[in-house]
């Protein structure tokens, strides 16, 4: 059976991490996002897209994420260019 | 506009299309040539602005130019072994991967599952404005907060003419910081003003000039003079005032505009406006900062808790028993995993170890920091790098200290700005060559610091 629909904050930070607007998450290590980076990371998302910084996943915040855009993240790290060539080489 | 810190070396680029849309996907008139002629088009839109140049390649050009040259289009779906999987319909439109060596540098995908149209409807994808955001991304741009600008990363529909399409100025400026400005644009005929165009003889254009950097960032990056400069996890950290920029193994710099320090390091005090020295321990990782007569220990990029906490538990004093106020360069010798602080033209020695606690300069210090023969006594900063080679940095030179060395009498600066920072080489006298001698033969003398 196929696995639950994550909720919607779960999609949301998912969006965020996949963006660059938060670390992508690490299996090997059980760091949690704290609730300050996470708000954080919603405000420089709004920042970035023009919206009113309310730090919430609002009704404008969620409409913005689900509008077509570019698969490449936002703020692009070292990080981020080191696990595409790890990706590549596997 | 933000920039990958990447660009081309060169501005004549190649480009291929390896597949089309799905014909079952997209408008029943999106043949290849039409593709092909939009594509064309979401080039112009950049070489309009730029002295860049973007040739097609033939079937046969391939084989001479590799394998598609430089720009490499193609639509796919779903998985397609590059890290980036696209969703289906919606979402995820398209992405392209910054320049550089590597064999997928250049590369654009756009996603086979849309529909895509030239200046449709809202029910169909534009594929000239994604292509020029794309290509944007080809030459080295990331993505946008600007509004107007096509780098904005979500889906902006179609324009009306995609032949008189003109960039937005943020993005003009972008590909301009990267590439220069197009000096000129070509003459264009009159239609039907004869059988034979008699092409007039153009006069010889000007000698190419390096684009006028004008913003304060630029300034800031290339007059060198920084506050601190540290090899931390093996990429150098170039800290100045409240930024610091970040160049990284491969020896680009994650982005040509400087980062806020408080928005990285976190727990040093937000009005931090300059750092002292910096250094990581490589016996455990941990990473100091030295700010005035305190110092901070970070785990990664936090601070750990009780921190700051005073110089003087370092144990330092000055040959005349004094206090020692601040630390002027920080780092560790490669060559003997000995830790090194500089201050007021004196050095001190430390074995670290793994002890944090209670740590004591070792015996017969401070020494001279003339001993290092060849380099300025009060550099900005030090780290090791290359071979074990000690690098001491000041205003916008640096000397290289061959491994283990101290006392190489002919030591070379060279130039932060060029060497490091990605600036443009600009002739500068040096202590060692200076390179206008005085025209009415007179002595001249030039200092550290110009």
């Amino acid at each position: 059976s196929p696995a639950p629909m994550p909720d919607q904050y779960a999609r949301g930070l998912d969006w965020l991490s996949r963006y660059g607007y938060l670390p992508p998450p690490d299996p090997r290590t059980s760091k949690l996002q704290t609730k300050d980076g996470v708000e954080r990371a919603i405000r420089e998302m709004q920042r970035f897209g023009g919206l009113e910084e309310t730090g919430r996943l609002d009704k404008d915040t969620l409409n913005l994420m689900q509008t077509p855009r570019c698969s490449l993240p936002d703020i692009v790290g070292s990080e981020d260019m080191l696990k595409r060539k790890r990706r590549r080489k596997r | 506009y933000a920039l990958s810190g990447l660009r081309w070396d060169r501005t004549d680029l190649t480009w291929s299309v390896h597949s089309y849309p799905n014909p079952s996907r997209s408008t029943s008139v999106f043949q290849p040539d039409m593709v092909k002629g939009i594509l064309t088009q979401a080039f112009k839109a950049w070489s309009d602005v730029a002295p860049l140049s973007f040739r097609q390649l033939s079937g046969n050009d391939r084989e001479d130019m590799g394998p598609g040259g430089d720009i490499r289009v193609s639509f796919t779906r779903s998985l397609h072994d590059d890290g980036y999987p696209f969703d289906g319909r919606g979402g995820t439109l398209a992405h392209a991967f910054f320049p550089g060596r590597d064999d997928v540098a250049g590369d654009t995908h756009f996603d086979d599952d849309e529909y895509w149209s030239y200046g449709g409807d809202s029910s169909s994808t534009d594929l000239f404005t994604v292509a020029v955001h794309e290509f944007g991304h080809a030459l080295g741009l990331s993505h946008s907060s600007s509004d107007p600008s096509i780098m904005r990363p979500y889906y902006q529909g179609a324009v009306k003419d995609i032949s008189s399409y003109n960039l937005p100025l943020d993005d003009r400026m972008a590909i301009q910081e990267l590439y220069g400005r197009k000096e000129s644009k070509p003459t264009v005929h009159p239609r039907g003003s004869g059988s034979t165009p008699s092409h007039p003889r153009l006069p010889s254009p000007p000698p190419p000039r390096p684009t006028k950097h004008s913003d304060r960032s630029f300034q800031n990056r290339c007059e060198g003079g920084f506050d601190a400069v540290a090899n931390i996890r093996g990429e150098v950290f170039f800290f100045k005032g409240p930024h610091f920029w970040r160049m990284q193994r491969t020896g680009n710099l994650v982005s040509l505009n400087p980062a806020l320090i408080r928005n990285f390091w976190m727990g040093l005090p937000p009005e931090t406006n300059k750092i002292d020295a910096v250094y990581e321990r490589k016996s455990d990782g941990i990473i100091i900062f030295f700010i005035g007569a305190q110092y901070w220990v970070f785990k990664d990029n936090v601070a750990r808790p009780g921190y700051p906490r005073p110089l003087a538990e370092w144990g330092m004093s000055t040959k005349d028993g004094g206090k020692v106020e601040r630390v002027e360069a920080a780092f560790v010798w490669a060559h003997n995993g000995k830790t090194y602080l500089f201050s007021m033209g004196e050095f001190w020695k430390f074995d670290e170890g793994r002890k944090e606690e209670g740590r004591k300069p070792e015996g017969g210090y401070p020494k001279d920091a003339a001993l290092w023969r060849g380099v300025p006594t009060d550099p900005d900063d030090i780290i090791s790098w290359g071979e074990g080679d000690a690098y001491f940095f000041k205003d916008n030179l640096y000397w290289v200290m061959q491994r283990g060395g101290l006392d190489q009498d002919n030591v070379t600066p060279k130039s932060i700005a060029v060497d490091w920072l990605r600036c443009p080489h600009v002739p500068t006298p040096t202590p060692h060559l200076p390179a206008n001698p005085h025209p009415r033969g007179k002595d001249c003398s030039c200092d550290l610091s110009r």
